[in-house]
């Protein structure tokens, strides 16, 4: 199984 | 004032099809350095980063740096009603909340303007940092855009890894599962025809194929897409628009629980 990640766990708001 | 008059019309057109399925609303940012957009899909795993840089206009007046937040589909409505070898110009006054499309056909016998209403809409900016990445793909863009069509039709995520030999997809469903290489192949007679993989070290990283099937509408702005991976990042799959700037597309990665 796996999972999706999201973009905020990579990349700040800016 | 903004006044944005871009000859080849239908690179506008393009721009608008790559993205609407992406992107419900959007702002469209517009400064001395040109035309952009930077937006996620409602769900934050994936980015689209357009730039049309001034110098690719005809005609380029932005006196101050304006926001223009705009449904996509009503863009795209619009857009669709000028014809492919149109001049399109983009004008909107300083404060005001509509922007004007004009379309110019070729020999200056039809003009026509759309004035559509903009929006207000909280827009969230990324900071994406410049990086290094293990490595890049670059292929043919109808080639990338069939791989993911006919990977979508047997599972729903795609493995995408990368050795010096070539880059594999891989996918699986409930009927089999399927594995396509790319071989590079520098040697062809158009450079556009090439695959080339440029390699720090060998990466595999898994995608949800709905998002890169949806990235694949940028095909027409460009002959080739460039994939880069790192196993630490969002994938990056770059549409450039000639002479003009690019479409980038960002998606997260899904991670094996």
């Amino acid at each position: 199984l796996s999972r999706q990640t999201g973009l905020y766990s990579f990349f700040l708001l800016a | 004032m903004l006044e944005l008059r871009l000859v080849q019309g239908s690179l506008l057109k393009k721009v608008l099809e790559a993205i609407k399925e992406l992107v419900t609303d959007a702002n469209f940012d517009c400064s001395a350095t040109g035309f952009s957009l930077q937006a996620m899909d409602s769900s934050h795993v994936a980015l689209v980063a357009l730039l049309l840089r001034s110098e690719g206009f005809e005609h380029y007046r932005c006196d101050r740096n304006l926001s223009m937040g705009m449904n996509l589909g009503n863009v795209s409505k619009m857009l669709r009603c000028a014809g492919s070898d149109d001049i399109i110009t983009i004008k909107a006054d300083d404060g005001s909340d509509t922007v004007t499309f004009m379309f110019e056909s070729p020999n200056q016998d039809k003009i026509a303007d759309f004035e559509m209403k903009l929006m207000d809409i909280d827009s969230e900016h990324l900071g994406i940092p410049d990086a290094e990445y293990q490595a890049i793909v670059r292929m043919p863009s109808g080639e990338f855009a069939r791989i993911c069509k006919d990977l979508s039709s047997i599972g729903d995520t795609v493995i995408i890894s990368v050795t010096k030999e070539g880059v594999k997809f891989s996918t699986a469903g409930d009927i089999g599962t399927a594995n396509i290489v790319c071989r590079q192949n520098k040697t062809v007679d158009k450079p556009e025809e090439a695959t080339v993989i440029e390699m720090q070290e060998p990466v595999s990283l898994t995608f949800a194929l709905r998002y890169l099937n949806s990235f694949t509408k940028a095909t027409p702005l460009s002959e080739t897409v460039s994939i880069s991976l790192s196993s630490d990042l969002p994938v990056v799959v770059e549409y450039k628009i000639a002479d003009m700037g690019y479409v980038r597309y960002y998606l997260a990665p899904k991670i094996e629980e």
